[in-house]
């Protein structure tokens, strides 16, 4: 599998998240 | 797999403490050494090195401030690959837009906006629309741009009103008042994020300019004038006369002019317009005459050059100004008039003979200057040939005798001047005299080498001087003596009935039975001539047959001789007009109609003493009488006058003989001479002249009608096609004496089979009822059918009869005629049964009856 995450950033809490947006499967 | 816009960065801002951003892997790491590539705009495209990627762990920086006006946004190609760099993946893109932020003002198109608007223009009336952009992110509120006037100059009152969101000026009012303010200027203010606090503004300006209409009427600098004037000068600047107007100057609104409205009717005054100055010059360009005319009142209007606007049109009343003026007499002195005049003097006046008088009149008081005599004019000559005259008060005498040698000099006419002088006035008029010498003999002219003596007759202005030689009072007496011939020729010219005699002087036809003339007889007319029988009315006679069977060269015998056996009782006859009716002395109103009378026809009716004027005027009365009863109804329905002569003859659906040359030609042997004769000049054979008129008519024998003259009558029709067959027309018209004329009436075309006309003419009274029947004449063609019932049959009920035997499968020409005698007996009817397979069938019945109450019957199965 071949994806890109990108970077969710929560401006009030801080914390940071990653998701998936975009996958491809072989 | 799905696509979106997997990141976002804010525009102007440093994105880096977000970083990384994005992270790309493979499940090829798991095997092997993978190495992370990105490319793109942005990247390895202007502008360079926004976005870096970790080539080991896939995790993607952003390394500099984007600006969203400039790339609105980025995709990252992201690929994997193996230690040898082959792909391991296919490519992925990670899109990454980029934040708008309001960093854009609004921006107008024009620094200052023009504009223009009519004055008085009505409220929320479209002025200008003001243009600005904003760069910011389309259809975000950074760049959503509101307008507001902020600033008006002049700044009584607000004058117009912005939309916000389209920029649209429009007057608020109807108030703009461009003799107040010509013009405006506005402030404008666009203001992103819809007008908000936090957003970014631009201004511009506006310039408005409000033109001008005509809402101001004209008027006079002055409301009356009085001037003075002399009499018999002219003026060409009497008077100034300034308008005032307040709408903009030079233009139509505010250019005047000023009329007259009474006074000027001897046209006297004209005034003159200055477009510079709107200021009037009155002139005096026709002389006026104290004597005349010693005061009188101009009265003038104004009004611009343009129309009034609406806004003040009704308001607008016509303002008269006066204008008097007082005419100044002025002392004209004296004038000869006429200027010249002539005398004779002969060789017999001696010296201070009185030649005549010659006065000049006062132009004050118009009598002659002589009442003034030695107190305010006197006479003088002026140039004076020879010194021949004297003048003395007006009156002119001879100086001395007139010699030969005087009168060779002069070359026997004398030509001077006399002068009338008022000293006081320092005026003087001239006046010229002629004088025709006579009397006067030069050495060629001597009585002694002529035996005639010379006949002198002078006339002088004075009617007392008239002097007439012998040879003149002979002239006088031959004068008198053709006048008195004049009465004897007058009455040798009445007496127009001789022949020959009376040339120039027309006897007028009307209604003499010896004005039926010769034309009217059998035989065939010059030229193939259709013969028009025009009714010769006798006076007083209400009955009037309005047609007649042309279709026969004896129709002419026909009428003729009926309307002398009628002599002046119940008198009928035909007119039947084939080619229309027009005259050079007909009405406008009949011009109406198509088609003309064939002249030579019309001509032999007006020589034979018809009256044609009474003619055309029935005709056309009876025609917009007809057409008047029903407005639908079409005027061509009822005079049945048609011109298509010349569009194409329907000879071949009446009894055209070109049919004949199929058929056995041995039947032509039984038939009449007539109709031998015309089945001979058909077939082209050479022919004998047409005999002289039968003097025995009406004849005792059937005689056949000429085809080809049915052919003509049929034309008359328009409603017969000439190449097919398909209309049926058929006319009756029965005339019983009394009243209740029938009219020709045009039957539409019950079937739509072809060409079957009858014609039925009767011009008797009595109770004769002829009938024409026709039965099942579906397809008939080509058959002609004649009878002429002639007979002055009193009281019998005598019925017009043919009967033709069945023509299904038949031959196409059955010609029959049948004369019916006096007091025979008849047969009722005239029945054409079955004539199927035929087309084209012509009938022509005609019953001749001098008895009252004939009935015309002509009926056609359906």
């Amino acid at each position: 599998e071949f994806q890109i995450q990108v970077r969710d950033h929560n401006a009030k809490n801080g914390t940071i998240k990653w998701h998936s947006i975009r996958r491809q499967k072989r | 797999e799905w696509i979106k816009f997997a990141a976002a960065c804010r525009e102007g801002e440093d994105n880096s403490k977000r970083n990384p951003i994005a992270k790309i892997h493979s499940d090829c790491a798991a095997n092997q050494p993978v190495t992370y590539r990105i490319s793109g705009v942005g990247i390895d495209q202007p502008p360079y090195g926004i976005f870096i990627i970790n080539q080991k762990t896939g995790e993607i920086n952003i390394t500099s401030i984007v600006d969203r006006e400039v790339t609105p946004f980025f995709i990252i190609y992201c690929r994997a690959l193996n230690a040898q760099g082959q792909d391991l993946e296919n490519p992925l893109e990670l899109r990454v837009r980029v934040m708008d932020i309001n960093d854009n003002p609004p921006v107008f198109s024009m620094t200052t906006f023009l504009g223009q608007i009519e004055e008085n223009s009505n409220a929320n009336t479209l002025v200008m629309k003001l243009n600005a952009t904003d760069a910011d992110e389309p259809n975000n509120l950074n760049s959503m741009i509101a307008f507001k006037i902020i600033r008006q100059e002049p700044s009584d009152s607000p004058m117009f009103t912005i939309n916000r969101k389209t920029g649209e000026i429009r007057t608020m009012n109807n108030f703009l008042d461009r003799e107040q303010y010509s013009q405006y200027s506005l402030v404008v203010r666009g203001s992103d994020r819809d007008g908000g606090a936090d957003g970014m503004s631009a201004e511009s300006e506006c310039s408005i300019t409000i033109l001008d209409v005509n809402d101001n009427i004209p008027y006079l600098e002055q409301s009356s004038y009085d001037i003075t004037i002399e009499e018999n000068t002219l003026h060409s600047q009497l008077l100034q006369i300034r308008v005032i107007d307040l709408d903009e100057e030079f233009s139509d609104n505010w250019k005047a002019i000023i009329f007259f409205i009474s006074g000027n009717e001897g046209n006297w005054f004209e005034i003159e317009m200055n477009e510079r100055t709107n200021v009037g010059t009155l002139k005096v360009v026709k002389p006026l005459d104290y004597e005349a005319v010693k005061n009188l009142q101009l009265c003038i209007g104004v009004r611009n050059v343009a129309e009034f606007h609406q806004s003040i049109i009704s308001q607008y009343r016509l303002t008269v100004t006066l204008i008097t003026v007082t005419v100044l007499n002025v002392v004209k002195g004296c004038v000869f008039q006429p200027g010249s005049k002539t005398f004779i003097v002969d060789s017999r006046m001696e010296a201070n003979h009185t030649v005549g008088e010659f006065l000049a009149t006062d132009c004050e008081t118009g009598q002659a200057t002589n009442k003034f005599k030695n107190v305010r004019y006197r006479y003088v000559m002026g140039n004076n040939p020879e010194n021949l005259l004297v003048v003395d008060s007006g009156i002119i005498t001879l100086r001395n005798r007139v010699t030969m040698e005087q009168y060779e000099r002069l070359n026997k006419r004398y030509e001077g001047t006399v002068l009338s002088i008022h000293d006081s006035l320092q005026r003087t008029c001239t006046g010229t005299i002629i004088m025709v010498l006579c009397g006067f003999w030069t050495t060629t002219e001597h009585p002694t080498t002529s035996t005639e003596k010379p006949v002198t007759l002078s006339i002088t202005p004075n009617v007392d001087n008239v002097h007439f030689g012998p040879a003149g009072i002979g002239l006088l007496i031959m004068g008198f003596l053709v006048l008195g011939l004049v009465p004897f020729l007058l009455i040798s010219c009445d007496c127009g009935g001789a022949p020959g005699g009376g040339a120039g002087f027309e006897p007028v036809p009307e209604c003499s039975d010896g004005a039926i003339h010769t034309w009217a007889v059998e035989g065939p007319q010059p030229g193939g001539i259709t013969t028009i029988c025009v009714p010769q009315m006798p006076p007083g006679n209400a009955n009037v047959i309005e047609y007649i069977d042309n279709s026969g060269v004896y129709t002419n015998e026909y009428c003729g001789r009926e309307m002398q056996d009628l002599g002046g009782g119940e008198r009928t006859t035909g007119f039947e007009l084939m080619d229309g009716v027009k005259t050079s002395a007909a009405p406008e109103i009949c011009q109406e109609y198509s088609g003309t009378l064939r002249r030579n026809s019309m001509r032999e009716c007006r020589d034979g003493g018809l009256n044609m004027n009474f003619m055309e005027s029935y005709f056309c009365q009876k025609a917009y009488a007809y057409a008047d009863e029903d407005e639908g109804r079409p005027s061509n329905d009822c005079l049945l006058i048609y011109d298509i002569e010349g569009v194409g003859s329907p000879a071949g659906s009446v009894g055209c003989c070109s049919f004949i040359e199929d058929l056995d030609e041995s039947f032509l042997d039984t038939l009449g001479p007539k109709f031998k004769k015309l089945a001979d000049i058909s077939l082209g054979k050479e022919i004998d002249s047409y005999p002289d008129p039968d003097p025995s008519w009406p004849p005792q024998s059937t005689e056949p009608i000429c085809p080809q003259h049915m052919e003509q009558l049929a034309s008359g029709h328009p409603s017969i096609s000439p190449h097919f067959g398909k209309t049926t027309v058929i006319s009756e018209n029965a005339y019983p004496s009394g009243p209740g004329v029938q009219h020709p009436m045009l039957i539409p075309d019950p079937l739509g089979y072809g060409n079957i006309t009858v014609r039925e003419s009767y011009t008797t009274s009595g109770t004769l009822k002829p009938s024409v029947h026709f039965h099942d004449n579906q397809q008939a063609s080509n058959v002609v059918v004649t009878e002429r019932v002639v007979g002055p049959i009193s009281g019998a009920d005598l019925h017009g009869m043919l009967e033709i035997p069945a023509l299904r499968d038949g031959t196409n020409v059955i010609v029959t005629e049948r004369v019916i005698a006096p007091g025979s007996s008849l047969p009722n009817s005239l029945t054409i049964p079955n004539p199927r397979e035929t087309s084209n069938v012509v009938v022509t019945e005609r019953v001749i009856q001098p008895t009252s109450g004939m009935i015309g019957n002509l009926s056609i199965p359906p």
